[in-house]
């Protein structure tokens, strides 16, 4: 299988829960 | 105070052992013929659509001081990929997306329902690319 | 493939929030007169005490096919120290251990029984400091 590059995200990934 | 870099990629790395064995999946995802097992918890910390779903769902129920039932079944819309719905579930549970032009579309689709917006606009900016 | 480096701490700070609001949290630790909420799948992928606690609960109960019954109250022997219980509860959630030398022997005990070996062997570490 071809090798896929790997590219790092360094931002967020998901939503933020607030702090209550 | 110590800090364990790595002890966050252990936790979702066990977490998503423990979802390859069924166990403690309390919740399932329908998606057309599809069933998908996951954890409540992974699945609201991960998606605006199931933390505003849950908390829709504490409210219709109107129970006090916060929640324990988590989610049972979820059925999704028959109209999303569910191959796509797998791939964003093992990204919430590895931190991998991986794109290719002929399932991106398929994949926003699936991350704009379930409000995963930084992974919505990951996949525009691919497709813009 | 698109790796979000900071996936797995954007996840746990998010568990840690369900956590502290009591949103999905399906296991109550007992120590003492001490009540700590938790989520059964984060314990389970922590320590290797509610690890084979949980698997050897599936044995008992012998449910086929992984199992969805979390654990519900768990007691810790009362000689365990709650506050260094509670600490090892936000560990699991935070990545952070705050180690002192007055703690540090009840923190050992606690990681002990918990089997969280990594956490047992920085606070043997810190006491030979």
């Amino acid at each position: 299988e071809g090798i896929v590059p790997t590219v790092k995200e360094p931002g967020r990934s998901i939503h933020l829960i607030p702090r209550d | 105070v110590k800090e364990f870099t790595r002890h966050s990629d252990d936790v979702l790395l066990n977490l998503n052992e423990l979802r390859h064995r069924g166990i403690l999946t309390d919740t399932t995802l329908v998606v057309g013929s599809v069933q998908l097992q996951a954890h409540s918890a992974v699945l609201v910390a991960c998606s605006g659509f199931f933390y505003s779903l849950y908390s829709h769902q504490v409210m219709l129920q109107g129970r006090g001081g916060g929640s324990r039932e988590p989610l049972r079944t979820v059925s999704l819309p028959s109209s999303l990929d569910p191959s796509c719905v797998s791939l964003l579930l093992d990204f919430m549970y590895t931190s991998r997306l991986p794109l290719t032009p002929s399932i991106v579309s398929g994949v926003l689709a699936v991350a704009a329902y379930l409000q995963m917006d930084h992974v919505a606009d990951t996949c525009r900016d691919f497709m813009q690319k």
